[in-house]
């Protein structure tokens, strides 16, 4: 149950941040694109997960009182969600 | 607004983050 009600929160923290960098990166709409592929592709454990809110809500903070620094905060969030991508391959252990 | 366009480019750290997305995008379409 907890973690339909982190997931929603984190949905909706997400389509926030989305809304505010939307407004902020209309010379480079492909950008927003990439972002949505990357929460598309993301793992839905980690989405679900209080690690996402917690960067979700520092990276939206962050990007509202620093408007220059928009990609900034766009770059981190898709470097996370990709470090958590659930298409990921697995690493090789065993030899 | 190219004014806009102005204000991000001012940043360094925000230059280099644009270009970096920009760079992972193209690398993106390129392998399909």
């Amino acid at each position: 149950k907890e973690t339909h009600v982190l997931q929603a929160e984190n949905q909706k923290l997400f389509t926030e941040f989305v809304e505010y960098c939307s407004a902020h990166t209309e010379d480079c709409p492909e950008v927003m694109k990439f972002l949505h592929a990357k929460h598309a592709k993301a793992s839905p454990e980690f989405l679900a997960s209080v690690e996402f809110r917690n960067t979700l809500g520092r990276c939206l903070t962050r990007a509202q009182a620093r408007r220059t620094k928009t990609f900034v905060y766009i770059n981190e969030l898709c470097t996370v969600l990709k470090q958590h991508s659930a298409k990921r391959r697995p690493t090789v252990t065993a030899v | 607004s190219q004014m806009a366009e102005d204000d991000d480019d001012d940043d360094p750290e925000n230059r280099i983050a644009k270009k970096m997305l920009l760079a992972q995008i193209k690398a993106n379409y390129s392998s399909g």
